[in-house]
């Protein structure tokens, strides 16, 4: 499939694009973008054609165009409905983070086991008890589940996404989940970004 | 220097030895680690070679000593302390996360803006007001700064950081810092992630 690295700077991208659709510009070339973000106009044109688009010889890119590509490219021109399971402080924190929209996601419910957390809502979402998430799954069409539970409830609660019809894990547990091949799981490891800072630290504190 | 993608899985290897290590396995070899992650044999030899340990023939890796050379490549045997700004969803989240001393992270102030906000105590962290934050860096030598405040505000308090003498920031703002060569920026950008996730289950949808 298309290069991780390249899929990783899309967001980028469409962040600047947005802001120059915003202030009128029309078209954009590989160059100006290059400029601005600090890449190569090379890797500009190779990350750009990831998402099917070429550009136009002294035009550059219709930005209007180049937005939708990326968008379409990256799901992001459809909202994708998400679920969370486990509003405690990191779940809590995704729940109330408005840019989600900017980035095509919109978490429709959230679950949690404490019986205090259930009935209530937070950040405009409500939250469920766990064993709600199959009907409402089923119903809403939902595809995203979205992990932050503690690492010892992690992967009984992947299963049960997956039970419940979830194709896309978005994982903030620390743990390697065991889930069909069909299934998408995305990771996030904060503590492989803290060890590049700290690692880098270290090497000039040498 | 060493291949960021090599010192981003290392924090797993940690997490994997540390395990053997309380289960009382003297040695072990790049084989065993390799089944128990999913990677390839070299693939193990390569990341662990960046910590400058080498495997000894028949033996591996003695447990004790591998922990060490990591530990100390990345920076994690002694604790990182580390200020934090802006203490809101994305900040409370990271103070109230107790897995960052296993990580060599140690929080040890936070600063805020908003006056209900300082003074306060939150996960047995101090909130100071942002001027304070000059002298305190200075008489505890913070070097590690931890940046979540909103984009608007991101870039003013990073030039702070840096008039404090911190020397590295960890920027979870969605913007891109201008500071000096010498500082050490690692940005956290969960929207790259996401894209990775919606686009994998955009193509499997098509
Ligand atoms: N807080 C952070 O900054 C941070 C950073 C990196 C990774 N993480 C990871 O994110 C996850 C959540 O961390 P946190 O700090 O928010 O933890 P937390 O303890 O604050 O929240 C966990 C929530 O999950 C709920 N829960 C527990 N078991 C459940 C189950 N079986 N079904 C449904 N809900 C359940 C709890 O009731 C609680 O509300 C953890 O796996 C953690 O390792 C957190
Ligand atoms: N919440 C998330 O899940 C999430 C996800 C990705 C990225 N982020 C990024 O993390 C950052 C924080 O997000 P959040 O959701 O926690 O926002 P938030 O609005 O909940 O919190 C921001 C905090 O920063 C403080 N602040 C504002 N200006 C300040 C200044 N000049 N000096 C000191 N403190 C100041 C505010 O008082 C507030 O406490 C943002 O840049 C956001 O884009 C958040």
């Amino acid at each position: 499939g298309a290069p991780l690295p390249s899929i990783r700077r899309l967001p980028q991208y469409l962040q600047l694009l947005r802001q120059m659709q915003t202030k009128g510009r029309i078209a954009v070339s590989c160059t100006h973008l290059a400029d601005d973000l600090g890449f190569t106009s090379t890797q500009v044109r190779k990350d750009l054609a990831v998402t099917g688009i070429i550009g136009k010889p002294k035009v550059g890119y219709i930005t209007e165009e180049l937005i939708a590509s990326i968008e379409n490219f990256l799901g992001w021109n459809n909202y994708s409905d998400a679920f969370l399971v486990g509003v405690g402080n990191m779940g809590n924190a995704l729940l109330g983070y408005d840019d989600f929209r900017l980035h095509g996601l919109n978490i429709v419910a959230a679950f949690d086991a404490n019986p205090e957390k259930i009935g209530k809502n937070v950040h405009n979402c409500e939250i469920f008890a766990l064993d709600k998430m199959y009907e409402l799954a089923e119903r809403m069409h939902i595809q995203i589940g979205i992990l932050t539970v503690p690492a010892a409830a992690a992967q009984s609660v992947a299963s049960e996404m997956v039970l419940a019809g979830i194709r896309a894990i978005w994982n903030f547990s620390p743990i390697a989940l065991e889930v069909p091949d069909s299934i998408i799981v995305e990771n996030v490891r904060l503590y492989s970004s803290l060890a590049v800072l700290t690692s880098r630290l270290a090497n000039t504190n040498k």
